[in-house]
């Protein structure tokens, strides 16, 4: 599942 | 943010100040792979591409810009300024082996067929092998300065770490990220000889050193 925001982790 | 992505990054960071001290110091990037550091500016340019598209946070641009920096000044102080330092005839893992199936993987597994999406889903995936020039450079040298072990012990341990949050998330938030997991328990696997190595010689005070 991806977040529409994008991915938070680096 | 919870307290074991908070620890992951740190030692993420902490990994990446190591190598560039042991390098300044020394004068000399021997015992450390090009190769591998080649793979992580791969990996961090692929990845990090949302920089100009998505704001996260000032801590998530932060620690991008500060990743895709240190590894390019890595790089110019291996190819370039130490460059006679470079252990080039240890250093002969054939990065083309890592970077194209994973560059296939990414594009026939992932979220979204999106560039960008595939991009990082290729940098997750070639996150997890770009050690293997370095660890391959370790078994053929059949040796690592002690700094170096610090090196990598802060650089898998940020992974095994990134496992903890993944856990955490999923119980605390109901979130998962089934590529980054699997990706992410891969690499941590595969620094777990190395792991044994550094807790029972390292930080015995020995040098860490394959047996023959």
């Amino acid at each position: 599942e991806v977040e529409e925001e994008g991915h938070d982790e680096l | 943010m919870n307290i074991f992505r908070l620890a992951g990054d740190l030692s993420h960071l902490l990994a990446i100040i190591l190598l560039l001290i042991k390098i300044w110091k020394t004068r000399s990037c021997a015992g450390i792979s090009g190769k591998s550091q080649i793979l992580f500016a791969v990996v961090y340019v692929s990845r990090y591409l949302d920089l100009v598209t998505t704001f996260i946070s000032l801590y998530n641009t932060l620690m991008k810009l500060v990743f895709i920096t240190s590894s390019f000044a890595t790089l110019y102080l291996m190819y370039v300024k130490f460059k006679a330092t470079y252990d080039h005839n240890h250093d002969s893992f054939r990065i083309e082996f890592l970077l194209l199936p994973c560059f296939v993987l990414a594009l026939l597994i992932n979220a979204s067929f999106t560039p960008l999406e595939v991009l990082w889903t290729f940098s997750i995936y070639l996150e997890a092998v770009a050690i293997l020039p370095q660890l391959f450079l370790v078994s053929k040298t059949g040796e690592a300065e002690s700094i170096t072990s610090h090196y990598l012990f802060a650089l898998g341990s940020y992974r095994a770490l990134y496992l903890l949050n993944w856990i955490y998330r999923y119980y605390a938030e109901g979130h998962y990220d089934l590529i980054a997991i699997f990706a992410g328990a891969i690499q941590t696997i595969l620094y777990c000889d190395f792991f044994y190595l550094y807790i029972t010689k390292v930080l015995k005070g020995k040098k860490l050193q394959l047996p023959a």
